[in-house]
């Protein structure tokens, strides 16, 4: 199954 | 201080009823342009911006950018006492520690005041960039609503697949598999039935259903929601409001 990313890993702090 | 009036209280309900499940709490951030809600649901694989712009409102005032914390389950509670047809008008003092939303029947003959105790939360916003999209879709809404509905009954994730002339969802699981295929088709006669595909790049995504299922919930915002997808980024699962702004939801992919 596929695993699952935080949008942490796309997106940095604002 | 802050104070808006929304003639369409009912956009407000609805709102909040689509983001509630998926956010514990949030922030809802109002400066001169509008008010406005970025959160992430507890997994952080999710993420909620909403914006209202300032003349969206029938009324509109703040004097000072203010963040207000607010328990979604809460909101909800005292927004289920509005009537559907009722104006909402939310007002806050500066460091004051409540909202007040006062509901307006149509005719005036009823007026009532609920007061919501504000909370401290801290919230972590993400930067969202300006990105172009290897593909853009927009879907009448109940029928994104209807496809994510009917293939989570088969399986747990769906691959969405678009190509110039059609996106294609797809799913698989014990009992079976599944897949429907909306072609692009530009109706003008009934514009809200159509579906439009602005492609640079094919492209093919995996999803949990889950949250697909849950953005849906905002199905009775807009006739119309627009899924954008690029290579390895999260999906933008947008419904546009009309004359009053967005409420967007962000997925990382699977």
């Amino acid at each position: 199954k596929a695993s699952q990313g935080r949008l942490e890993s796309f997106f940095g702090p604002a | 201080m802050f104070e808006a009036r929304l003639a369409q209280g009912a956009l407000l309900k609805k709102v909040v009823e689509a983001i509630k499940d998926l956010i514990e709490d949030a922030n809802f951030d109002c400066n001169n342009s509008g008010f406005s809600l970025q959160a992430m649901d507890s997994s952080h694989v999710s993420l909620v911006a909403l914006s209202l712009r300032a003349d969206g409102f029938e009324h509109y005032r703040c004097d000072r950018n203010i963040s207000m914390g607010m328990k979604l389950a809460n909101l909800s509670k005292i927004l289920k006492c509005a009537g559907n047809d009722d104006a909402i008008t939310m007002k806050s003092e500066d460091n004051g520690d409540t909202i007040t939303f006062m509901f307006e029947s149509p005719n005036q003959e009823r007026l009532s005041e609920f007061d919501l105790k504000l909370m401290d939360i801290d919230s972590e916003h993400l930067g969202i960039p300006e990105a172009e999209y290897d593909a853009t879709v927009k879907v009448p809404s109940s029928e994104f609503q209807r496809i994510v509905k009917d293939l989570a009954s088969i399986g747990d994730t769906v691959e969405i697949s678009v190509t110039k002339d059609a996106v294609k969802f797809s799913t698989s699981g014990d009992i079976g598999s599944a897949n429907i295929m909306c072609r692009q088709n530009k109706s003008v006669d009934k514009p809200e039935e159509s579906t439009e595909i602005d492609i640079n790049e094919p492209v093919a995504l995996t999803f949990a259903l889950r949250y697909l299922n849950s953005f849906a919930k905002a199905t009775p915002l807009s006739p119309h929601v627009v899924l954008k997808l690029s290579k390895d980024l999260p999906v933008v699962v947008e419904y546009h409001i009309p004359d009053v702004g967005r409420l967007g939801f962000y997925l990382a992919p699977k």
